[in-house]
């Protein structure tokens, strides 16, 4: 990954920023942002989260924060820090049960605001998750931050696949850096027999990398664990350094 | 389920719409809707389906149907039929590459020519495929057709079920008939040892429908199978009735 330094008003990103996309919803994009994030900081980095995903703000839990933000002056917010990392939400800021349409207007401002009045300190990366699709939501963010790269998440689907490729190709309008896809749900291993069953099908993940001339970064398979930690908000990242999938993650 | 005829323009339906929503997307909604519509058709019923999913018309996919809509004279479409069933998409008269804000305002009055224009002829059942979510889309369809009986199809994900729990609420203040919950991706069997596995929480389903004072009519398993048949457009219960999945459809 290129490295460029970033200056904010209040911190600096010393590495760069990472956009988390998904062509739709349900393919476990807010997941691998969380885990990500959480494999970047057990690694000893400084890691900050925003969550962009106006459709449903899910990073606080699976990340496990209780806290929300305070405010230190008006052009001063503090993130709240769960395992080693700072978030902010959109849903600390919108009622979860407004229409989701008034969401997205609301969304432009609220991500400047997010790098002028948050106290971010010093990060080495930040992590967007993305609102999913491709309509004008994850599009107006892009814009926003040119020199981000871009993670597409996918699940092995040809359906998944062809709308996560109409990002790749937003993304290249852009110049935004792609940084390659992660397959999700790629297979299901039994805990009994370890036979292996490719639910969704096999080699989608490859052939969006390759259909958008980036690299398949990792293939997660389809794994109760995960669900659960999530729910529970704790990544199994943070418990788990081990586990076969958080190596997954760190890589 | 309480019947009652509906006169249309070019036919009529003798026992009922049936609207099919869902909280969240990638849940199996357009799945769910043509194996139902299929398993009706197998009982020998009359069947018609309206694809007013926006945000990714699935159903011709799923359903296999290849043909266009051809129009008669300029008041009569006559819809296309696979596997006994007529079906008309919202994916025929709008560009799938077009922006999905461009989509929806066109969806009230396409809706409003799809009862009128489209000789359906007799039909026992007319399934609406709705867009996903909670938002302005499904609730103006829900609008439009206040004699339909709805059904809500989630995961067992608390988060899942929280968000389709608002359709129920939706559904209430607008007195549709609620049918049931049906609980899809309940738990995955493995082929070799029989092993079940919960990979996504357990009781979602049933919570649901007790929450919404409403049955649950059905919990369907994780199966690659499902996915297979939906790529390729054979529907499961159309070659293979007797197999346990089409059981649960067929009640
Ligand atoms: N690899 C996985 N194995 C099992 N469950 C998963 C996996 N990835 C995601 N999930 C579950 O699937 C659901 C959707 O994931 P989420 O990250 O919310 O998706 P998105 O952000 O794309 O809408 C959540 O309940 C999550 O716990
Ligand atoms: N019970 C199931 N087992 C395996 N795959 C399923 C099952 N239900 C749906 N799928 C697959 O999951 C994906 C999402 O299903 P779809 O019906 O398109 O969801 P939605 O309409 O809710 O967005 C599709 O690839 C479909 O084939
Ligand atoms: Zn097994």
């Amino acid at each position: 990954m290129k490295e460029k330094k970033i200056k904010l008003e209040q911190g600096t990103i010393n590495k760069g920023i990472i956009a988390v996309a998904s062509g739709k919803g349900g393919v476990g994009k807010s997941t691998v942002t969380v885990n990500l994030a959480t494999a970047l900081a057990a690694s000893g980095y400084q890691v900050g989260i925003i969550d962009t995903d106006v459709r449903g703000f899910s990073v606080p839990r699976i990340l496990g924060t209780k806290e929300q933000p305070k405010a230190r002056g008006e052009h001063e917010i503090i993130p709240p820090k769960t395992h080693g990392i700072k978030m902010i939400s959109m849903g600390s800021f919108v009622d979860e049960n407004s229409p989701i349409i008034w969401r997205s207007p609301l969304l432009g401002g609220a991500l400047e605001q997010f790098f002028k009045d948050v106290n971010w300190g010093e990060l080495d990366y930040l992590v967007l998750d993305l609102p999913p699709g491709t309509g004008d939501m994850p599009l107006n963010i892009m814009q926003k931050i040119p020199h981000a790269h871009l993670l597409v998440v996918t699940t092995p689907q040809i359906t998944a696949t062809k709308v996560a490729g109409r990002i790749g190709s937003m993304a290249e309008k852009m110049d935004l850096n792609l940084l390659g896809v992660v397959e999700n749900m790629a297979y299901y291993q039994c805990k009994e027999c370890g036979n292996r069953d490719y639910i969704f099908g096999e080699g989608g993940g490859l052939e969006l990398a390759k259909f958008m001339k980036t690299e398949l970064l990792g293939s997660l398979p389809l794994l109760s664990e995960i669900r659960r930690r999530s729910d529970s908000g704790s990544p199994i990242v943070v418990d788990e350094p081990e586990a076969e999938i958080s190596k997954l993650f760190m890589d």
